[in-house]
């Protein structure tokens, strides 16, 4: 099965047009494997990006030097996966 | 496995095996009401079902719900097995779903996306699309919600097959897709066609894959008001709505735009429950309340299609 151990999502909020095209250039840079679960559309409109863990570094520092704020909106997306398998089996069982 | 649908565990999520036998179970306990239609096979072969709710009648006017199209979107297809129950529950003892059914019939595919589903409960939980081949080696499926046949192929869908929006080869290249268009061309009086996704609380209408507003647009901005207003009401929970480029982004090939399209008046698409924490992994604690509210928003988009025949 897929890991998500150490991916977080991040929720982003660009305050401008601008920012919310440096997003989108954000978007277009594949090595990241970046994870869009809210894209970015217009300012003030909250984005929600998985970020893999071995990227999560380098995304943190671009939002940071283009001045774009964020907060982690899952810490550990495995963490959650994991719960959520436990309860499943808790059900069965 | 729970013993009827009584005791079926609403509170948590189900693999796609324990969704298919409940929905059997449904419809050996209420014959008169619920049928099990196949209506295709997916790319890796497993049934794609359709439950119809009807108390007879021949070609009907009908209502058409999906769930569970972008696979990954859990909370849409226990959602699906919730309103499936609540039908049954209600039709005889709720006067809005019994006039509803005395007049339409509902059809609901619980899981559009059976392999996806089956992909995100052994694989990979954040699966989004198909699981068909594509022209890439290194990637597969498609995004089965761009790749209807409205604006296919426009901005708002990836042309990249690696791309979580990938829109696919050519309209309808996907057998889940083209098994939803051979039934509701078939059936030829779908009335209203609603989609479910999540997350992110919308109410949208199209269309997605260009800024020309609707023809019906007034109506069906006033429907979608309404729709939000009901679903409020339960626990608070706030909705946006309008049309998908004007309240989201610009998104082609849409199944919403296909069937409005297709002369299906009532097309609406509801991004279901997240409280800014959960997104995809909403926890399912929080099924019920999602699904209740939910219905209320549902029921209002079914009631207006029933007093406003066209």
């Amino acid at each position: 099965s897929e890991n998500f151990v150490g991916h977080q999502v991040l929720r982003i909020t660009a305050a401008d047009a601008a920012q919310v095209q440096k997003v989108a250039e954000l978007q277009d840079l594949e090595h990241l494997k970046l994870d869009f679960w809210r894209g970015p559309t217009q300012p003030g409109s909250p984005i929600d990006v998985r970020v893999p863990f071995a990227s999560v570094q380098a995304v943190k520092i671009f939002l940071e030097a283009h001045g774009l704020s964020y907060e982690v909106m899952i810490k550990d997306v495995q963490e959650l996966l994991d719960e959520e398998q436990e309860q499943m089996l808790a059900f069965r069982s | 496995r729970a013993s009827s649908t009584d005791t079926f565990n609403y509170a948590t999520y189900h693999t796609l095996e324990e969704i298919y036998d409940f929905m059997d179970k449904l419809v050996a306990e209420h014959p008169q009401l619920v049928s099990k239609l196949q209506i295709g096979s997916t790319y890796e072969g497993l049934p794609i079902h359709v439950l119809k709710f009807s108390t007879g009648g021949s070609q009907r006017p009908a209502i058409w719900i999906d769930t569970g199209i972008h696979s990954r979107e859990w909370i849409t297809q226990a959602s699906g097995v919730w309103f499936a129950k609540k039908i049954t529950e209600d039709y005889g003892q709720d006067p809005t779903v019994t006039s509803i059914l005395d007049n339409l019939d509902i059809f609901l595919e619980i899981v559009t996306n059976p392999d996806g589903f089956a992909f995100t409960h052994s694989q990979n939980r954040l699966w989004r699309k198909t699981r068909s081949a594509t022209s890439s080696p290194l990637c597969v499926g498609v995004d089965a919600n761009r790749n209807w046949d409205a604006g296919f192929g426009k901005a708002g869908a990836s042309s990249s097959p690696c791309s979580d929006t990938y829109h696919g080869k050519s309209a309808n290249s996907e057998v889940e897709v083209q098994a939803i268009v051979n039934f509701v061309k078939n059936h030829g009086n779908i009335k209203a066609f609603i989609s479910i996704h999540s997350y992110s609380q919308l109410l949208l209408y199209p269309y997605g894959y260009t800024s020309q507003p609707a023809p019906d647009q007034t109506e069906l901005h006033q429907v979608a008001k309404s729709a939000v207003t009901a679903l409020a009401s339960l626990y608070g929970t706030e909705y946006q709505y309008g049309s998908i480029i004007d309240t989201i982004y610009q998104a082609s090939g849409s199944s919403i735009d296909w069937a409005y399209n297709q002369g299906i008046k009532y097309a609406f698409t509801f991004e279901l429950r997240d409280t800014g924490r959960y997104g995809f992994l909403l926890p399912a604690s929080q099924i019920i309340p999602t699904a209740q509210e939910t219905w209320l928003g549902l029921l209002t988009i079914m009631e207006h299609t029933q007093t406003h025949p066209y």
